[in-house]
C-alpha cells in the first residue's frame, strides 16, 4: 500500500496502438532495445516507485521527479521474453491520450520479475479499492 | 520455456466517477 521503489534504467519508450498484449509489447520493446543501443548514451538511472496509486519516477542522481502515473492510465506490464532483463509498461499519456510503452532495465531477470508481480500487485489493490468506491 | 510475465490492469481507464 505505502509502495515499493526498485532502482532500474531508464532505455526508452515508444508509442503503441494497442493497450496491451504480449507481441505488441514485445515488438515494442525490440525498437526501444535496438534505439537506445543505437544512440551509445547510457541510459538514466531512475528509482522506480510502484503503489496503488500508479508509478512514481525520480531521476536517481538528482532525485528530481521526472513522471507520475495514474495506475488508473496503465493498461499492461511484462517482462520481456527475449530480453529478460527487460520491464515494460504500456500507458495512455495524458497529454494527448496516445499509448507508449516505457521499458526499464534491471540488474537481473529476478529484479524485473519482482516489478512485474508488484504492479501486478499493485494493479490488484486498486481493482479492491475501486470497488468499494463504487 | 515459453512462459511469460504480464498482466493486465484491471482498472484502466476506470475512474471512482464511472
Amino acid at each position: 500500500l505505502e509502495g515499493m521503489t526498485f532502482n532500474l534504467r531508464h532505455l526508452g519508450m515508444t508509442l503503441v496502438d494497442q493497450p496491451k498484449g504480449e507481441d505488441l509489447s514485445a515488438a515494442a520493446v525490440k525498437r526501444i532495445v535496438a534505439t537506445a543501443k543505437a544512440s551509445g548514451k547510457k541510459s538514466e538511472k531512475v528509482a522506480l516507485k510502484v503503489s496503488p496509486q500508479g508509478i512514481v519516477l525520480h531521476d536517481s542522481l538528482t532525485n528530481k521527479l521526472l513522471e507520475k502515473v495514474s495506475i488508473y492510465r496503465i493498461s499492461y506490464c511484462t517482462v520481456d521474453k527475449l530480453h529478460d532483463k527487460v520491464f515494460a509498461y504500456i500507458a495512455q499519456s495524458t497529454l494527448n491520450g496516445t499509448l507508449e510503452c516505457h521499458a526499464y532495465l534491471c540488474s537481473k531477470r529476478k529484479v524485473a520479475q519482482a516489478v512485474a508481480l508488484t504492479v501486478a500487485q499493485a494493479f490488484t489493490v486498486a481493482f479492491e479499492l475501486w470497488q468499494v468506491a463504487k | 520455456n515459453t512462459n511469460t510475465i504480464h498482466f493486465d490492469n484491471p482498472v484502466y481507464q476506470k475512474t471512482t466517477e464511472d
